[in-house]
């Protein structure tokens, strides 16, 4: 249920991201997703699509991922409809 | 609802489609007439007004094209499934409003869920976006961002109280009839899409799948199958209903006699997988959906001549098929092909069980279920003690239904058999 494989991960991240439940990655800092951070998005698509609050990748979860779809994010804001600030 | 933070500000929008499917059987006229019943959806409960232009002479507001993979903007398609289409906010930019649909799916209109993808149904959620919607997670909701199959007669179509309720934050309520077009359409006025007369529709009209009651209750190959009358529901794994209108018996089961007019029990056969539904003292074999061979009877499965069955399920902890009648119940050993010695015994064996259930099956992650009514009974895997706090309600848990239990409609759940509580007795190691 634990993404183990990099590429699994890697899939995960780019689920949660491109439907706006992770932020966009900041080329600045190069930063890793941290496994907290994962199960938190994770928790968030899985009240939206109103399946229990796992955090967990189970099999439900990933049904849902496979489901035809919208392309545009759930989450607005966060998937590149936020505006930077300039320092 | 979900509000994407833009309005337009005027209340006539134009719309026009600048290139159509390629692979599609739809004609262009019923895809126009498609696309122009579900802005209409809209349109009725908001005052908004659509009139289609000609996209060769004028920019519309609304431009909808039918394209595939990266076509100049962000959200490049993939093929068949995965994304189907998008729309974008309105605003001022000239891309605001335009509404793109994946050219590579199979866009159908009238056919069975699974043979394609509904044009209208996606239509109606893409044009909430182009209004300003952005996605809900509310479970009646078309906004909702994952695609939930046809949803029926395009004239007869209503918005749900979610959709409704965000329209009417961005464009308000609309306090008379709606405006009407005054120009002339590009083309005579549309007409809904006929469909041909099927015999296989049933004639009867469609139940309420928040009533319970069901006549069997199955899971084959993952997902979970509700039967009442000529109708089925199928809940997909990820517990989403495949379409909250009914599917006809006759329609998906190929070759099940017109005759048989409901099942009564229905399992998947875990050695084969074939499909056994049964319905008075007989039981049909499917192989997915065509019929494998003639109507079998029940004594086949060890239970007296005449004899029907509520309940059949498999129970992965022993590998048993187990047939309930009223409160008592017979077991199948499928390896060895005969009945097991000793049967029937009584149901309270199953600690909690409700008697005659409507049906019995076990889910995705092995737990038992009892349905009786519109209640249903846990059992944990591999366990024949029901847990605490059972019965609940099925409406909400199963069947995308509202909490009611306060409704007087909603009946209480039967008597379950005597859980077993602290008493004087010994037990011996041999019994």
């Amino acid at each position: 249920l634990e993404p183990t494989r990099a590429q699994d991960v890697s899939l995960l991240v780019d689920w949660l991201t491109r439907y706006g439940y992770l932020p966009p990655p900041d080329p600045a800092q190069a930063q890793l997703q941290s496994p907290a951070k994962l199960r938190d998005a994770l928790k968030v698509m899985q009240r939206f699509a109103g399946l229990p609050e796992t955090g967990l990748m189970d099999s439900q979860t990933v049904g849902a991922m496979r489901k035809p779809r919208c392309s545009l994010p759930d989450v607005l804001g966060a998937a590149g409809l936020v505006r930077r600030r300039r320092r | 609802y979900a509000l994407s933070g833009s309005v337009w500000r005027k209340r006539s929008l134009t719309w026009g489609v600048r290139s159509f499917p390629q692979g599609s059987q739809l004609s262009h006229d019923k895809v126009r007439t498609l696309l122009n019943y579900a802005l209409a959806v809209w349109g009725s409960e908001s005052g908004l007004s659509f009139h289609e232009v000609d996209t060769q002479r004028q920019e519309p507001d609304i431009l909808i094209d039918f394209v595939r993979a990266y076509h100049q903007d962000s959200y490049p398609f993939d093929g068949l499934g995965g994304t189907l289409a998008h729309a974008f906010f309105p605003g001022e930019h000239p891309i605001s409003g335009d509404t793109h649909f994946d050219d590579e799916e199979t866009w159908t209109y009238g056919v069975k869920d699974g043979e394609g993808t509904d044009l209208f149904a996606v239509a109606v959620h893409e044009f909430g976006h182009a209004l300003g919607l952005g996605h809900s997670s509310a479970p009646s909701s078309i906004m909702r961002p994952f695609y939930q199959g046809p949803v029926g007669d395009p004239a007869k179509y209503r918005l749900s109280p979610d959709d409704l309720e965000g329209l009417q934050q961005l464009y308000g309520r609309v306090h008379q009839t709606p405006h009407r077009p005054t120009r002339r359409p590009l083309a005579p006025p549309p007409q809904p899409p006929t469909q041909l007369p099927d015999r296989n529709r049933p004639s009867v009209p469609a139940p309420d799948r928040c009533e319970g009651n069901f006549d069997a209750i199955a899971n084959i190959r993952g997902e979970t199958f509700f039967f009442k009358g000529p109708w089925f529901w199928r809940l997909q794994p990820s517990g989403q209903l495949v379409s909250p209108r009914p599917a006809g018996l006759h329609r998906f089961w190929e070759g099940l006699p017109v005759q048989v007019q409901m099942v009564q029990a229905a399992y998947a056969r875990p050695g084969d997988g074939r499909i056994l539904l049964f319905s008075g003292p007989q039981f049909w074999v499917f192989r997915d959906r065509q019929l494998d061979g003639p109507p079998r009877p029940l004594t086949e499965l060890g239970l007296p001549p005449g004899e029907v069955v509520d309940a059949v399920f498999s129970w992965p902890s022993n590998g048993k098929t187990y047939l309930i009648r009223g409160q008592r119940y017979w077991r199948f050993d499928e390896a060895a092909r005969r009945a097991d010695p000793g049967y029937p015994r009584d149901l309270s064996l199953w600690e909690g069980a409700p008697p005659a259930p409507d049906d019995v099956t076990v889910s995705n992650t092995g737990d038992t279920y009892f349905f009786k009514g519109a209640h249903y009974w846990r059992f944990p895997k591999g366990s024949v003690k029901v847990e605490p706090d059972f019965p609940q309600p099925m409406g909400p848990q199963w069947l995308d239904c509202p909490a009611s239990t306060s409704d007087p409609h909603v009946p209480k759940p039967p008597q379950a058999t005597p859980r077993s509580r602290a008493c004087d007795c010994k037990c011996e190691i041999n019994r």
